[in-house]
């Protein structure tokens, strides 16, 4: 229920204030999410493979992580789409740690790191914010995610 | 900049005393149709001017940065549930990178735009257009992050916004050796990625962890073919409904194992 909390509390008249918003006062209540947006969204590419692949050898460093247990856009979505890339593995599938504990597994390729969080879901950094923090401090650092 | 001092936030209501930086406010992004997307901003705990700078954007598409990434996700508050005040994040992202937090397309939380029909015909290509415009006019107000490192991150249906902007970011700097949008990756979770292999594996996902039933499972793998984007039969609502209506039950669908909100 926690995006019950923001829609109180960015609706209040002196935090938007103190956050300059909402000055040409917006004729609707602020909301997590938009439904005129997402029921009229026009224009969406069928898949993102081609850009990944452009921006692979471009040179970019591109992360791709799951959180497993969300049902909306599943693990097992991911691997999908990314097997269909066809990449070439740089360090095999195992699993990362974290406290002694399997924080997920991760395979690296050529180009992309597949990184899965082990009991998150589709929200990774609220369901299991430690992991998430080191998944995003490995990710900075260029570093695979630790083995022990 | 002056107009950098202009959006510094002294201080949210209810919030703990702390020692990094933050601003927010509007970035006008297309002035015919007076669309302005609204940032909020906040520096790493230390030394920020060593840091990375990394944008974060939720996905939805329709949904809020500011609700998600930054109030229960990466950012340095969280909210009580009264709404009343505020306490911190321990895993807060902001000790690693400097947080740039987009509230993207307009219509999008605080994000507005003066010309209603906006609203009812956003789509992949204009949001990242007007994402590459607010980057360039936010670096020029804050000048001080030009050709700092810089990545983007998302999930969800960011995980076409992410790439769409790398990829704009990316040809509009192609010739240039010293990019002032210094891109240097992204990062994406739970990202939709490709129609036809997440459909697959969605329901995949459903079937393995015993969220269906085998012949729901058949049902919907012979009637939806998850290619013709946008267009899918009846045969396959009525599968996918039955599914969601009958046999998930109240969960979590993007938390299968939490309690559901009621």
């Amino acid at each position: 229920c926690t995006e019950h909390y923001a829609e109180k509390y960015y609706n209040r008249a002196d935090v938007q204030k103190a956050m300059h918003a909402n000055v040409t006062g917006i004729p609707y209540k602020w909301t997590a999410c938009s439904d005129v947006l997402i029921k009229n969204w026009k224009d969406s590419e069928s898949s993102m493979l081609p850009i990944y692949k452009e921006l692979m050898a471009a040179g970019l460093r591109i992360w791709v992580f799951s959180g497993d247990t969300d049902s909306v856009v599943p693990v097992t979505a991911t691997r999908f789409s990314l097997s269909h890339l066809n990449l070439t593995v740089k360090t095999r599938w195992y699993p990362w740690y974290l406290d002694n504990q399997v924080g997920g597994w991760s395979e690296v390729y050529n180009g992309l790191t597949f990184a899965t969080v082990r009991g998150a879901g589709h929200e990774v950094p609220l369901f299991q914010p430690k992991r998430a923090f080191i998944l995003f401090r490995s990710f900075l650092a260029g570093k695979e995610l630790p083995k022990s | 900049t002056k107009e950098q001092e202009l959006d510094r936030i002294s201080a949210l209501p209810g919030q703990p005393t702390v020692t990094f930086s933050q601003f927010s406010g509007y970035i006008t992004v297309n002035e015919e149709h007076g669309r302005a997307l609204f940032y909020w901003f906040i520096e790493a705990t230390s030394i920020p001017y060593k840091k990375p700078l990394v944008l974060w954007l939720n996905g939805g598409p329709g949904c809020s940065s500011v609700a998600y990434g930054a109030s229960e996700e990466i950012g340095p508050f969280r909210i009580d549930r009264t709404g009343s005040s505020l306490y911190l994040n321990k895993y807060s992202w902001n000790t690693e990178a400097n947080i740039l937090f987009l509230e993207s397309p307009a219509g999008v939380g605080f994000s507005y735009t003066n010309t209603s029909s906006d609203l009812i015909d956003s789509g992949d290509k204009r949001t990242a257009e007007d994402a590459l415009v607010f980057l360039i006019r936010w670096f020029s107000r804050f000048p001080q992050y030009k050709y700092r490192d810089f990545y983007i991150a998302g999930e969800s249906y960011a995980g076409h916004y992410v790439p769409q902007l790398a990829k704009k970011i990316h040809d509009y700097y192609k010739e240039d050796s010293h990019p002032i949008i210094n891109l240097k990756g992204f990062i994406v979770g739970n990202a939709v990625t490709d129609n036809y292999h997440d459909g697959i594996g969605t329901v995949t996902f459903w079937w393995s962890h015993s969220m269906i039933s085998d012949t729901t499972y058949r049902s919907i793998l012979n009637n939806c073919n998850f290619k013709d984007d946008n267009k899918t039969s009846k045969e396959c609502d009525d599968s996918v409904n039955y599914a969601i209506n009958h046999e998930f039950g109240y969960i979590d669908q993007y938390s299968i194992y939490t309690p559901a909100c009621i």
